[in-house]
């Protein structure tokens, strides 16, 4: 099955 | 001192029951530009950015930059307590550890206040990349929640696939398979009931139902749902706020291992 992917790797902190 | 008086009280009233699930904790901040919120829930897999522009509120004093951490569900319990009617007035003093809800009822004759503790939250607001998306889809919030429940009800994943031939919803579970299919259409009555797709790129992703049943929540705040999709990147889920600003939902996609 997929693997619900993670905010964190998308948008980066500032 | 910060002092914001929101006439259409609703509005936040609509706010808070749209963002509640989906978070516990945040920081509102306020600055000169307006009110706003951005915030993850605890499994890092959405998140939400809200804007309540100071031009939509009919006073609107911030004397320097704050932040207000706030238990959702406890400020959702506040302001469930205001009128649909009411004006709504959010009022600190620099330095304290309160806010101030303050409900006038259109006709002046009820006027309460609602003080809820402030709380410290560490939170770090994250850098969203402006994107080019390969798809945009406009259509009714209503429809859009509307499939979004009827899918969860056959499976725990919604694959949302544009093409030309019009925006998909595929679901698959123990019972059974479902395909929504909605094409554009502009030939309605009201333009609120269209189904405009704008596509660059065909694209096809997947995403929890969960998450996206908690993104309906907001449906009552806008009569359209705006959703953006690119390949590997997060869907938008956006509804307009009436001439003050936006929520705006991010749903980190699912991906083949």
């Amino acid at each position: 099955d997929p693997k619900q992917g993670n905010i964190l790797s998308f948008f980066k902190k500032k | 001192m910060l002092e914001l008086r929101l006439v259409q009280g609703s509005l936040l009233k609509k706010v808070l029951e749209s963002i509640k699930e989906l978070v516990n904790d945040a920081n509102f901040d306020c600055s000169s530009t307006g009110f706003s919120l951005q915030a993850m829930d605890s499994s890092h897999v959405a998140l939400v950015a809200l804007l309540l522009r100071s031009e939509g509120f009919e006073h609107y004093r911030c004397d320097r930059n704050l932040s207000m951490g706030m238990n959702l569900n406890n400020m959702a319990k506040m302001l469930k307590c205001a009128g649909n009617d009411d004006i709504i007035t959010i009022k600190a003093d620099d330095g304290s550890d309160t806010v101030t809800f303050m409900f006038e009822s259109p006709t002046q004759d009820k006027i309460s206040d609602f003080e809820m503790k402030l709380m410290d939250i560490d939170s770090e607001h994250l850098g969203i990349p402006e994107a080019e998306y390969d798809a945009i889809v406009r259509m009714p919030s209503a429809e859009f929640a509307r499939i979004c429940k009827d899918l969860s009800s056959i499976g725990d994943t919604v694959v949302i696939s544009v093409t030309k031939e019009g925006v998909k919803f595929s679901t698959k579970g123990d019972i059974g398979a479902a395909n929504i299919v909605c094409r554009q259409n502009t030939t309605v009555d009201k333009p609120d009931d269209a189904t405009v797709i704008e596509m660059k790129e065909p694209v096809s992703l997947q995403f929890a139902l969960r998450y996206t049943n908690f993104f309906t929540k907001a449906t009552p705040l806008s009569s359209t749902v705006t959703i953006s999709l690119s390949n590997e990147l997060p869907v938008v889920v956006e509804y307009k706020i009436a001439e003050m600003g936006y929520v705006r939902f991010y749903l980190a996609p699912k991906i083949e291992e």
